[in-house]
């Protein structure tokens, strides 16, 4: 009966994330190898961003008048930014989804959420990620990584870690499966500062982390050292955020940009 | 902490919007 309800939870955990997201691995591979019916626009330089936020990346955001006359790096952080607010957005639902989050103290599901969404996001992102760039605006467009490399400082630093992450996070080779309950067990996750009711998150953590390591097992019989290997990335992810959280606060004090209140609330104290 | 997480607390509560920059 314990093997059936581990089943039962990874399959929820996984119905929940093909329900939530709207871009996951499966979608974001068929783009990224050319096998989608219309290829990405491809971004590349100032010229080519410009033509995007006319047609593709005007569709996802509304690049208001405000932002029209701002630098490319700033209307950048600013999609950015609307990308992040709407996969919050999506993780928040997925959380209620996942069996037992919704029955935790309501303080503790904030804190779990305000410590876990970038850690979830930039592990997510690694799935729209190449070595060559990534995937923008639902899969429409496609923003190379070397254009993101030559923006001016501190914003040509916002993205390459996040590459770096994602090439050894991707030689993983999971799928959105084993990404479903990866990310479950980031969000639930025991040891965030501020949790009320620590043991209560601890045997909802076990349990996902218990059928994790099954659902590995079974879906990558070979690779014997994934589990180890992804309690590793959570390890990592954390370090990423903190790195993260750093520099949107030196580009809060040093540029002229507002930060979305969503992620004003995140940030705030949150290292 | 809800008071410092309005928008979090909001959408954990319903299904609304976090609105635009």
């Amino acid at each position: 009966p314990q093997l059936s309800d581990q089943k039962t939870l990874a399959r929820q955990i996984y119905e929940a994330y093909l329900k939530n997201f709207n871009m996951n691995k499966a979608k974001a591979r068929t783009i990224l190898t050319g096998k989608a019916s219309t290829p990405p626009f491809v971004i590349h330089d100032m010229e080519t961003l410009q033509l995007a936020e006319q047609t593709v990346l005007g569709k996802m955001v509304d690049t208001a008048a405000a932002l029209r006359d701002r630098e490319a790096e700033v209307r950048i952080f600013h999609c950015c930014q609307c990308t992040s607010v709407e996969t919050v957005t999506e993780l928040t639902e997925f959380a209620k989804s996942v069996p037992g989050f919704s029955n935790l103290d309501l303080n503790d599901q904030v804190t779990l959420l305000k410590y876990g969404v970038h850690e979830a996001i930039f592990a997510m992102l690694a799935s729209s990620m190449n070595k060559d760039g990534l995937l923008v605006a639902y899969g429409s467009g496609f923003i190379t990584r070397e254009f993101l490399k030559s923006l001016r400082r501190p914003f040509s630093e916002m993205m390459e870690p996040k590459f770096q992450f994602a090439m050894k996070f991707n030689s993983l080779e999971l799928d959105d499966s084993d990404l479903a309950l990866f990310v479950a067990a980031i969000i639930c996750c025991g040891d965030r500062p501020g949790l009320v009711n620590v043991t209560h998150i601890e045997r909802l953590q076990e349990s996902i982390i218990q059928v994790l390591q099954l659902h590995l097992l079974t879906n990558h019989p070979d690779n014997t050292f994934l589990f180890p290997k992804l309690l590793q990335k959570l390890v990592d992810l954390r370090q990423l955020v903190t790195e993260h959280a750093l520099l949107v606060q030196e580009i809060k004090k040093t540029e002229d940009t507002s930060l979305h209140p969503l992620l004003q609330e995140i940030y705030k104290d949150m290292y | 902490l809800k008071e410092k997480h309005k928008i979090l607390h909001q959408l954990l509560q319903n299904s609304t919007s976090p609105g635009h920059l």
